[in-house]
């Protein structure tokens, strides 16, 4: 463990936290891609599948029982407790354009053919277009709430303090995984748009919303 | 090469 990977946990378990606080607070999930929330659930059940027979740290452990929970959490509570404010006219990404390339893509490049691999292959390429559809609805509403992008900034920040990570750990630890890296540097690519806007906009107190 | 099959990440 180091502070790039730590930091970039608990930014991640921060996201994740603010968006289920902001749906359970305002009893809302207006703004809120419900998409984006199903294709997380199905990144942290298809990549942890091994908790049970993989045991690394107490911290591991926990972390994936939070991941796992919160976010099926989140999904419950946009469909169901709170489907009335679901915003399902501007959430229309196609998500099966993205889990069938996803899953062809998984089959084809992975680092072993076993079941296990595929779907953590799976599951960290379907992590890195996850935010599609979230950006996309931003792109057709033209903003988003304050406290949305304050999300989308930690969920963001998680993944590029996992490259610094990487690169920590291929010089400390002769750690590499090209999948991993290339797939991450993908969904960091991703934010760098919502990234400039929200550090030009958001930080100076205006609300974060799109070039008309 | 082992250590890397150790997925240890979340």
């Amino acid at each position: 463990m180091n502070i790039f990977r730590l930091v970039g946990d608990l930014s991640h378990l921060l996201a994740i936290f603010v968006l289920l606080l902001k749906i359970w607070k305002s009893r809302s999930c207006a703004g809120v891609s419900g998409k984006s929330q199903i294709l997380f659930a199905l990144v942290f059940i298809t990549r942890y599948l091994d908790l049970f027979t993989n045991f690394i740290s107490v911290y591991n452990s926990l972390m994936k029982v939070i991941f796992i929970a919160s976010t099926v959490a989140t999904v419950y509570l946009m469909y169901i407790k709170f489907k009335a404010t679901y915003d399902s006219n501007h959430d229309t990404f196609r998500i099966e354009f993205l889990v069938v390339p996803v899953g062809g893509l998984a089959f084809l490049v992975n680092h072993d053919f076993t079941p296990l691999e595929i779907l953590w292959t799976f599951s960290i390429y379907l992590e890195s277009v996850a935010i599609l559809p979230q950006l996309f609805m931003i792109s057709k509403t033209g903003e988003a709430e304050t406290i949305t992008s304050h999300y989308l900034f930690a969920l963001g920040s998680y993944r590029a303090l996992y490259l610094l990570n990487w690169i920590y750990r291929y010089y400390f630890e002769g750690y590499f995984d090209l999948i991993a890296v290339v797939a991450g540097c993908v969904q960091t690519i991703l934010y760098c748009d919502f990234f400039y806007l929200y550090i030009t906009k958001v930080m100076w107190g205006k609300k974060l919303s799109l070039p008309a | 090469k082992k250590a890397k099959n150790k997925k240890d990440e979340l």
